[in-house]
């Protein structure tokens, strides 16, 4: 009854965007908001 | 339209496979302790973010059932549409007959490598009351304990978890400190304040943190986090808090103060290397009071979610 899932450490988005050179577009363009994931009123 | 909020946070790294349906057909998700929901790309979706992942085909599960409802998340940027759907959640090697959202459209996933979220917070926060699966677990007896913990290796690609049912010893050392939620909603806990070198950097007369397994970094209000990375050194620059990365051996530990208990992060903890060689702190600002501890913190610390009595675990990861 004990359940184990292993998590990977996969690549971050932020890392796959740098790397094609379209980051400072995306965070521009979805700028990060993190209160908006807890409180609707900051989205 | 539902009431939840999701991340659009492009530096989440660690997601862990599950299969839907039957036959099972596989999903990588992030696990994500703040919020409820389990979502997951469907082939009704065919936006470039879908596009990108492995969808969910309810023609090809035997056990899917349709609810139909249609659901929206928003979040930061734009919102995640969807259907609620029915079917059956293998986690390893356990079954969770469970809910899944089977349609979804959001720009911000189309570079992420998980599929999709797996929400791990309490039920109220769920929409449409659908039962999040880990209380379907506990509810179906498939695990002894109402708890899970998240392990989540510093260093190594490999050795990260999500234990559900219990704790596994071998991923913490010395004793675990357990702390009082102040809301069953989120994991939300009191901070008395946040210290370095023995003197308040922030949070001087408490505050409340969300511990979030879906947000990267470690979160605070504008003027907290300023005065954090003011005290580090860090140049404030489109948002972001720069630090010479070769000066990572010389910055200060900074300390969260928690319920009498003290959890130090130290340097290499707290600081990550971006792009040309720059690096930049893990404490970002939001607007309001909240604060959120996410990978950043829990890098440093097994923390262990006692849903049944709404307690939080921390140890020394």
């Amino acid at each position: 009854c004990l359940v184990q899932i292993p998590l990977e450490k996969g690549k971050r988005a932020r890392v796959v965007l740098e790397e094609q050179g379209l980051w400072e577009e995306y965070r521009q363009k979805y700028p990060y908001n993190p209160m908006a994931k807890f409180d609707g009123s900051f989205a | 339209v539902g009431p939840e909020s999701m991340t659009n946070d492009a530096c989440l790294s660690y997601y862990g496979v599950i299969s839907i349906g039957t036959p099972p057909q596989s999903f990588k998700v992030i696990f994500d302790t703040g919020s409820s929901n389990l979502w997951v790309p469907s082939i009704y979706c065919n936006s470039a973010a879908c596009n990108n992942h492995a969808k969910f085909d309810p023609r090809g599960s035997s056990t899917y059932r349709q609810n139909g409802r249609p659901l929206s998340i928003t979040y930061g940027t734009g919102s995640m549409t969807g259907i609620l759907g029915y079917d059956t959640v293998t986690l390893f090697s356990i079954l969770a007959s469970s809910f899944c959202l089977s349609q979804t459209e959001a720009p911000f996933m189309q570079n992420m490598q998980a599929d999709g979220i797996f929400g791990l917070a309490y039920p109220s926060l769920s929409l449409s009351s659908a039962t999040p699966v880990f209380d379907n677990m506990m509810n179906g007896g498939l695990i002894n304990l109402n708890l899970f913990s998240v392990y989540l290796s510093s260093n190594n690609q490999r050795g990260s978890a999500v234990t559900f049912g219990g704790v596994d010893t071998n991923h913490y050392s010395g004793s675990i400190t357990w702390i009082p939620l102040s809301k069953e909603l989120y994991c939300q806990i009191t901070v008395d304040s946040v210290s370095g070198n023995g003197q308040a950097v922030a949070c001087n007369d408490g505050c409340q943190a969300i511990v979030d397994t879906g947000t990267s970094m470690i979160v605070g209000p504008q003027s907290d986090i300023d005065n954090i990375n003011a005290w580090l050194g860090a140049s404030s620059q489109n948002g972001e808090y720069i630090v010479n990365c070769s000066n990572i051996g010389q910055m200060p530990d900074v300390t969260f103060n928690i319920n009498g208990n003290q959890f130090t992060l130290p340097a290499s903890a707290y600081v990550y290397q971006v792009q040309y060689s720059s690096c930049i702190t893990g404490f970002g600002a939001t607007g309001g009071n909240m604060w959120t501890l996410g990978d950043v913190f829990l890098k440093q610390y097994y923390s262990i979610y006692k849903r049944g009595q709404n307690m939080l675990g921390l140890a020394k990861a």
